[in-house]
């Protein structure tokens, strides 16, 4: 049997709301050190990898390895009865063809469980290599979801240019161009609001809005995000969920034709 | 022009 039991339901609240416009369907991979998600968009372009560590949990029981495919629109459709504040439990039967979601208030006067069919998915896998970055950008996630909302209205890419300066997130279409640079913080004292930015090398490479856009619905799940780039391969914006696990999205860039 | 290119060309399917 499975059963992951998280007082802070919210979290799954906004995970689903975090992978549902990018994602229609995905299957949760739970063994008994946590559950992992990945998944990759319809056009192949972006991938999600989720990770929610066993032991982030109030609750973990993973008798068995177990893979559920779901439709991401039904469970965020369940997650939406979830109060804020309520404890949301996942389980299943060991090769069940259905998963249940048990939603408990706060003051446990209110218990609603929701039970949704699982599906047969056999989504390829990727591997993705474990890369040494030449840019890491840790920066507020607010911040970079401002970015990413007002430069999409100037163009359908954006370019992100990192140097020692700074980063350059630049757009142009045909209103005419927007460029936001983003100097290193000098004195971090609240690290939550720095801009840190880790260089090797420096970095140009550019990215449709649209994505980046889609990867802006994680923030409220952590109030930093870090952003990884090496020349020619895929960005990752990763959000790190606090003392359970992350999500990251990752972007192929778009290049001279 | 540019053009967007696939996860396929970077991650190998296991």
């Amino acid at each position: 049997m499975f059963e992951a039991r998280l007082l802070r339901g919210s979290i799954l609240k906004k995970v689903l709301e975090a992978i549902k416009d990018l994602l229609t369907q995905a299957t949760f991979d739970c063994d008994d050190s946590g559950i992992q998600l990945q998944a990759m968009d319809n056009s192949h372009v972006s991938l999600v990898s989720l990770q929610l560590r066993a032991d982030g949990f109030d609750k973990y029981r993973c008798d068995r390895n177990i893979s559920m495919g779901m439709n991401l629109n039904s469970v965020a459709k369940i997650l939406k009865c979830a109060g804020d504040k309520d404890t949301v439990t996942m389980k299943a039967q060991d090769n069940a063809d259905t998963v249940t979601f048990v939603f408990e208030s706060p003051n446990q006067e209110k218990v609603s469980d929701y039970e949704m069919k699982l599906m047969n998915l056999d989504l390829e896998h990727l591997g993705i290599p474990e890369t040494e970055y030449s840019c890491t950008i840790r920066m507020p996630s607010a911040e970079f979801a401002r970015i990413c909302r007002d430069l999409s209205q100037f163009g359908d890419s954006m370019v992100i240019a990192c140097t020692k300066e700074g980063v350059k997130f630049s757009a142009t279409g045909e209103i005419g161009s927007a460029n936001i640079k983003l100097a290193q913080t000098a004195s971090v004292d609240k690290e939550e609001e720095a801009v840190i930015i880790e260089m090797d090398e420096p970095v140009t490479l550019t990215f449709a809005c649209q994505y980046l856009n889609y990867f802006t619905k994680a923030t409220s799940l952590s109030p930093q995000v870090q952003l990884s780039m090496s020349a020619d391969v895929p960005l990752v914006v990763e959000y790190r969920i606090q003392d359970i696990g992350h999500i990251r999205y990752y972007l192929a860039p778009k290049i001279e034709d | 022009p540019l053009k967007q290119t696939k996860l396929a060309a970077y991650f190998t399917p296991t």
